[in-house]
């Protein structure tokens, strides 16, 4: 920043210290016509003088008034760089996090790693950004967040040394849901994960959600133990899906109907 | 008569160097708070 803290443009008491020169007065020496009176020069004079003096009030008034933001803005900027000033901010971001853990936890669809949700609605999309507790020694992006996921971009950004891994929704192009991932700069034991949209289909539960590994050299990366997860998930799925079925009458109805329609529908060919 | 217009002209000269510094230091102040301003934005 290119200010100078010394200035001080109160210090208005400088006219002593003008050096006295003589008005170049090109219009009484060069231009002055023969035919002038006095009175007149006198009058000119007068009234230049008039102007001057105008100007000048009009100059320490404006001055005033700038000298007076720039110092409340210096006030502000010494508020704001205090030792008080940024521990304050710091508890209040620790509780903010706590709180945010605690109801996220807490509310029906939270998920047992219990991230931390800052929601923004607009018109257009829902961002939503979800904090992920994660080893610092841990070099890999581990999100646990319900949804499957298909990465199609990475970037490094000036403002973060950890690449930032764009993400589709699984289910796209009819879920337009996106998200990104990057390593929190401000507290790297925290991954970030930043959502665009809400999906237009139920999630898993946390308890059969999927781990999405990125490896950050590789790319995309599924160790077995991933695809062996993946396929007691899907097993525990259709047991689930099954068993709510059997239990929903209007299914079981409905299931009966097709069935003799099959029937009748074969005895007739 | 002469004197009277010598005078005017010395407080002309002294008026009209002092709205110089008083311009120099607006802008001066100006550029400070705007440099302020930008870096607390």
């Amino acid at each position: 920043m290119d200010y100078d803290p010394n200035t001080n443009p109160f210090d208005l008491h400088f006219s002593g210290k003008l050096p006295k020169k003589e008005v170049s007065d090109s219009s009484s020496a060069d231009v002055k016509p023969k035919w002038l009176v006095k009175d007149d020069e006198v009058s000119l004079l007068q009234e230049e003088l008039n102007r001057v003096n105008s100007e000048n009030k009009k100059l320490t008034e404006t001055l005033a008034r700038v000298c007076e933001k720039y110092y409340a803005l210096q006030d502000l900027l010494k508020e704001l760089q205090s030792p008080e000033h940024v521990k304050f901010q710091n508890q209040k971001l620790t509780k903010k996090r706590k709180q945010d853990l605690d109801d996220f936890v807490s509310s029906p669809v939270g998920l047992s790693c219990g991230p931390t949700i800052e929601k923004i609605t607009s018109e257009k999309a829902t961002v939503s950004t979800a904090y992920f507790h994660t080893e610092k020694s841990d070099t890999s992006l581990t999100v646990k967040d319900g949804y499957q996921w298909r990465k199609y971009g990475q970037k490094i950004t000036r403002d973060n040394p950890s690449p930032r891994a764009y993400f589709r929704c699984s289910f796209s192009p009819s879920c337009l849901v996106k998200k990104k991932v990057q390593r929190s700069a401000e507290d790297p034991s925290f991954v970030v994960a930043t959502y665009e949209g809400t999906h237009n289909h139920p999630g898993q539960h946390a308890s059969v959600s999927r781990t999405v590994k990125l490896d950050l050299v590789q790319g995309v990366l599924e160790p077995v133990e991933e695809k062996k997860e993946r396929g007691t998930i899907q097993e525990v799925l259709v047991q689930q899906m099954a068993s709510s079925l059997t239990k929903d009458p209007k299914f079981t109805a409905a299931l009966a109907a097709a069935i003799s329609g099959r029937f009748i529908e074969q005895s007739r060919t | 008569q002469d004197e009277s217009a010598s005078e005017l002209r010395e407080e002309l000269n002294r008026v009209n160097s002092e709205n110089k510094l008083l311009t120099e230091k607006l802008a001066t102040v100006y550029q400070n708070y705007y440099a302020l301003h930008h870096h607390l934005e």
